[in-house]
């Protein structure tokens, strides 16, 4: 009896199914965004749950794209943090994405909608916790503007927008928020503040730094926020309407909000495209089962929020993984990765772990980045050894098996973490 | 660096306190 208790504990046992948005479910709303006041709905952005899936925008990338454009966005992060940057960003019209000296954006699937403007517009915007600058396109499309599902933000016809002054401390602070410098429009002290952001894919968008009003609800609304509003946008973001930087910086909305909410933030990212979750501002709501790690800078990069992670366990059993090869490289949290990346030598650990618990799986070919795959063709319930993470404070995380499997297909799974290339990352 | 993903982070409470410098997990946070 004992052992089956344990073989419960550190094992999930799952329907393949339930990884899978059901065709037939219904669309669940999160609870905790329908009654908290400073909380807004998060939907996949492709998902049945989305503003996004009426239009041109329904057609989700496949998962080859999704994992070439999640490397690309690690492999910004990974510049970033190295030392060995670029002094300017070259255009690349590749198309194996290459790391560039960008922001990080990659496949961030999560869209929450904001009121812009006065009278407000809904805009859905990406929510990224690796970046600082928000951004929405805006009219007129002085270059070019990519297609998304709703009319495209107009200043003129908002009696709350203000251009940002050249002069200010906030145009100054565009160079740690996008890299690049505010450009000036003229010589006068009048002059127009101009952002250019432009992520690791080669993505872009570039405009004038502007301050709006933003509606998260009725009774939580922002004068003043400062925002991109972008009239030369290409990239990877079909459908939406720009980007909520949530990062660690000056300019971040987080920061931009912090008299009201002391820059305390939470959010649950959804499983399934069928179900929303919530991006909360303030503390309200915070449940009392939550613990705390602390959170570490990033040396060269304050924008993203460190952690310090100190071990895995996979199926109860601690892995042997001495501590210097997660301190040396150092980790963050960012919503915008899709697949948690790990020093080598951690990968290896758990890829060895988990290949002995699922030995009773077929194995499958490799899919990109992931290197550990099973044909599951015939089975309807799989037993997983649960993979929990451990950060520094004793806090220990467990996945959902979401976390632990990435299925390109209904048959086809692979361990849904990759490994860096090298230990220093 | 390692990164801790979206993938792994789903239906997590991901709780981020920025002035008192640090961040928070829980389960079951989309319930």
């Amino acid at each position: 009896a004992r052992e089956k208790q344990k073989r419960e504990l550190d094992f999930h046992t799952i329907r393949l199914s339930s990884l899978f948005p059901s065709s037939s479910a219904p669309r669940v709303l999160s609870t905790r965004a329908s009654n908290t006041k400073s909380s807004l709905h998060v939907t996949h952005r492709h998902g049945t749950c989305s503003r996004l899936t009426n239009g041109k925008a329904t057609s989700p990338p496949d998962h080859a794209e999704i994992l070439k454009l999640d490397q690309a966005r690690v492999n910004t992060i990974h510049s970033k943090l190295s030392k060995k940057l670029p002094d300017l960003i070259r255009q690349s019209t590749s198309t194996d994405l290459p790391a560039e000296d960008g922001s990080a954006y990659g496949s961030a699937n999560y869209v929450v909608t904001v009121g812009i403007g006065t009278p407000e517009h809904d805009q859905s915007l990406m929510f990224d916790t690796g970046s600082d600058l928000t951004w929405i396109q805006c009219e007129p499309c002085v270059v070019s503007c990519y297609y998304q599902e709703e009319p495209i933000f107009n200043p003129s016809s908002s009696s709350s927008y203000r251009n940002v002054s050249c002069q200010s401390a906030e145009c100054s602070s565009l160079s740690s928020a996008t890299g690049r410098a505010g450009i000036c429009t003229g010589s006068s002290p009048r002059s127009k503040c101009i952002y250019i952001i432009q992520y690791g894919d080669s993505s872009y968008s570039a405009g004038l730094l502007a301050k709006e009003k933003f509606t998260l609800t009725s009774s939580n609304v922002f004068d003043g926020v400062n925002f991109g509003c972008g009239g030369n946008n290409q990239g990877t973001f079909l459908g939406v309407a720009g980007l909520l930087g949530l990062g660690r910086g000056e300019l971040s909305f987080p920061s931009q909000t912090a008299a009201a909410y002391n820059k305390i933030f939470s959010y649950c990212l959804p499983s399934s495209s069928s179900y929303t979750g919530h991006l909360t501002f303030g503390s309200a709501g915070i449940s009392s089962s939550v613990k705390f790690t602390p959170m570490s800078t990033i040396k060269n990069s304050p924008s993203f929020y460190g952690l310090d992670m100190i071990g895995i366990s996979v199926g109860g059993q601690k892995l042997e993984i001495p501590p210097t090869v997660f301190s040396t490289p150092g980790a963050l949290i960012d919503s915008g990765t899709v697949v948690s990346r790990l020093p080598p030598k951690a990968y290896a650990a758990l890829r060895s772990a988990f290949k002995a618990e699922m030995s009773q799986y077929p194995t499958a070919a490799g899919f990109l980045i992931l290197d550990t795959c099973f044909d599951f063709t015939g089975f309807e319930t799989v037993t997983l050894p649960r993979v929990s993470f451990t950060f520094s404070g004793s806090v220990v995380v467990d996945l959902e098996p979401t976390g632990i499997l990435y299925s390109p297909t209904t048959s086809y799974y692979c361990l849904a973490f990759a490994g860096n290339d090298d230990d220093g990352k | 660096a390692a990164i801790f993903g979206s993938a792994q982070q789903q239906t997590l409470e991901v709780v981020y306190d920025g002035v008192g410098g640090r961040v928070g997990f829980a389960p079951n946070g989309c319930n």
